[in-house]
């Protein structure tokens, strides 16, 4: 549809994995995604999780979504997924 | 790697090495992929993965690790080339070269077709290597390369080596090698980054980041030749040429007169399409740029001359190619012109000593940075032009299957991402000797112990060098470092105008910004090399607040030297204390740098050189003054 050729894949930066025990970051960032996109099934959307070694996700937004995201707290920077090259 | 390393004096047999520690450290290479059969990588001799390594071998289809390759990773699962197989298999040579450069064995009798034959060996050959790919032919994508990054920081390498980026600058949020970087920094890696392969022209430098040690590219004291007979007349020009031609003399043609389907510009670049078979084949074909050959071997031509405008790389090519300059090309064209019967031959490439070296290569990108303008970016140099190193067999040599059926296991390639790998390798063997040196340490020992590179007449060079060329076994013991720590960098953000919100979320911690943070100069970081962007319209009187932590002798004096750099006269560099005197180990002193001048003019940027020297030790920082705009 012209609503998927719209969107892209973006990066949700959100620092560093907080500290606190209860703090799972899988699950946030699929709340996140159900929350910007209304959507209950993010299967989809939901490109890569960044969990490990610092907090993020990777997932296909429109351009409204990306701006909702970025407005989000826990949020530190919201970018598309851009190809690079070997040098 | 067969001459790079014993260019930079780190001989093999005569380097002191802690074999045991070398045994213990992981290279993560973040990368196209690795050829696990490589020889580079073979597992005899070395036992199992260290205690440390908290990774896994998730290689996919038809990839095995061993105790050399102790982790594989791959993140082309989704949006990958369809067809190409899904594994840590590297179907490029490109991860497989930088990996057998930054810890590759050592391996007798490399060549290319006999080409650079030696040992190829990377710099710390009893280290591990952990791959993760992140790129395949269609690109390396942002969202992959964070995964790498996620997940090699949580495996446990102690570097890791990025031969990849944009080609431009961005914002630190905004910039995923920087990002991954930075949590790599907070947790003790080091991550080192090719510059870019965008120069000469300047701001071009794609990895500006702080907390990441970015690599310009030179030559090494070997070039790559290939000798074209005209006639009686011998023209050395560039290029890696595997192909024996067995001296035999061919029919010589020019583009512009073998084609009756094109016009004569199109014609004289061998555009697609243009050459006539009747009239090419089995000839030499004269084309005025390097992509002609790909038409002159379509067409059956036996060879191709072309024109080159980097004089100083050879390239491989699919074909028998020799590059000329374009003096030298001038002259096969008037031999082809005035010549009834025009022969000519392409011989196999050969190696000859090149007196010059160490130069920055033309394609290596430069300074001035664009994101923080008083942070002298790239940092260091290293090798990265006409480097042998272990390849992909799934991959040809020019990089270019349509046309090249070979298959080699060491192949020639030239750019930054050559020389990064250079410079990780040399990272982890300070490692060896300094397990509990943080990333600046590390970064700093490498920068201040690099051997002097020279602006040349052409005042912008000093951006393309950074504090010279690096000198593996004299980083391993600098006398002084520059520290700076993640607070430091937090410090910068904050200077940067992030909001204390996004740097705690960034630093995890209750970091603040405070006024007085944010009122602190970037050019005030404690980092080994000092730069300041100045107004063009007025005379400047500027000061670069420094501390340096003694890791060389107990007791010892360090005095201050200024070495004029480019234009340096119309500076005044000042020290101030001018003699530190160390009692301790790990003791700080701080100092002051002054630095006034009269306005400068845009793209006249002036250098010089503090030394700090015990007189054992020569701790080296330069000093960049340039006008903004």
């Amino acid at each position: 549809s012209h609503q998927d050729e719209d969107k892209q894949v973006y990066i949700v930066y959100m620092g560093a994995v907080p500290s606190n025990a209860g703090y799972m970051p899988s699950s946030q960032h699929i709340n996140i995604l159900r929350e910007v996109t209304g959507e209950s099934s993010i299967e989809n959307r939901l490109v890569r999780s960044y969990r490990r070694s610092f907090n993020g996700f990777a997932a296909t937004l429109s351009d409204s979504e990306r701006e909702r995201v970025a407005n989000m707290e826990g949020v530190v920077s919201v970018f598309p997924s851009r190809k690079l090259q070997l040098q | 790697t067969t001459a790079s390393w014993d260019f930079m004096g780190f001989k093999e047999n005569k380097t002191k090495r802690v074999p045991n520690l070398e045994s213990d450290i992981i290279v993560g290479v973040i990368d196209s992929g690795i050829w696990p059969e490589s020889a580079s990588f073979d597992d005899n001799g070395f036992g199992p993965p260290p205690k440390k390594w908290k990774g896994e071998c998730d290689g996919g289809q038809n990839f095995t690790c061993n105790n050399k390759i102790i982790g594989a990773r791959y993140y082309t699962r989704n949006g990958g080339i369809i067809g190409t197989p899904q594994s840590a298999r590297d179907h490029i040579g490109h991860g497989t070269h930088t990996s057998s450069t930054a810890a590759g064995n050592s391996v007798k009798d490399a060549s290319f077709y006999g080409l650079g034959l030696g040992t190829a060996r990377g710099g710390v050959p009893a280290a591990r290597i952990a791959a993760y790919k992140v790129c395949d032919p269609g690109g390396c994508f942002s969202d992959r390369l964070l995964s790498a990054f996620d997940d090699a920081i949580a495996d446990g390498v102690d570097v890791i080596t990025i031969s990849a980026g944009a080609d431009l600058a961005a914002r630190f949020e905004q910039d995923p090698i920087a990002i991954g970087a930075f949590h790599a920094m907070a947790k003790g890696i080091l991550t080192v980054n090719s510059a870019g392969n965008n120069g000469p022209s300047t701001s071009t430098v794609s990895s500006v980041a702080p907390w990441i040690l970015s690599v310009s590219a030179s030559n090494t004291n070997r070039a790559f030749f290939t000798k074209v007979v005209l006639g009686n007349e011998k023209i050395v020009g560039r290029s890696v040429n595997s192909y024996d031609l067995k001296g035999g003399k061919y029919d010589l043609v020019y583009g512009k007169s073998a084609s009756s389907r094109c016009d004569e510009g199109s014609a004289r670049i061998c555009s697609s399409g243009c050459l006539d078979k009747k009239l090419v084949k089995g000839k030499i074909v004269l084309c005025d740029t390097p992509l002609g050959s790909h038409e002159a071997e379509w067409a059956g031509a036996v060879g191709t001359i072309v024109k080159n405008d980097r004089s100083d790389v050879s390239n491989v090519f699919s074909s028998p190619v020799a590059a000329l300059s374009e003096d030298q090309y001038e002259t096969v064209v008037s031999y082809v012109t005035s010549t009834e019967d025009p022969k000519v031959s392409i011989l196999k490439s050969d190696t000859s000593m090149n007196e010059t070296a160490p130069v920055v290569a033309s394609f290596s990108s430069r300074g001035p940075n664009t994101i923080i303008p008083d942070i002298l970016k790239p940092d260091v140099t290293a090798p990265g032009i006409e480097i042998l190193a272990a390849y992909s067999l799934d991959a040809s040599p020019s990089g270019d299957a349509a046309h090249d059926n070979r298959r080699a296991e060491y192949v020639v390639l030239s750019g930054t991402s050559m020389s990064c790998p250079h410079v990780a390798g040399a990272a982890a063997y300070l490692k060896t000797f300094h397990p509990d040196w943080s990333p600046s340490m590390i970064k700093s020992s490498i920068m201040t112990t690099a051997w002097p590179m020279n602006a040349t007449e052409d005042a912008e060079s000093v951006f393309a060098f950074g504090s010279g060329h690096l000198k593996p076994t004299a980083a391993a013991d600098p006398g002084l470092v520059y520290e700076s720590t993640k607070a430091d960098h937090i410090a910068l953000l904050c200077a940067l105008n992030f909001t204390t919100t996004s740097l705690r979320l960034i630093s995890g911690d209750n970091s603040t910004c405070t006024k007085e943070q944010a009122d602190t100069l970037p050019r005030n970081l404690n980092y080994p090399s000092m730069a300041a962007a100045v107004s063009s319209q007025t005379e400047f009187n500027l000061t670069f607040v420094r501390t340096v932590t003694n890791v060389g002798m107990a007791n010892s004096t360090y005095k201050a030297n200024v070495v004029e750099g480019a234009g340096s006269s119309k500076i005044d560099v000042k020290v101030e204390p001018d003699a530190l005197s160390m009692k301790s180990m790990y003791e700080k002193k701080s100092f002051t740098v002054t630095v006034s001048g009269k306005a400068l003019k845009p793209l006249e940027p002036m250098s010089a050189t503090l030394v700090w020297s015990d007189g054992t030790h020569t701790v080296r920082s330069p000093i960049v003054i340039y006008a903004k705009g």
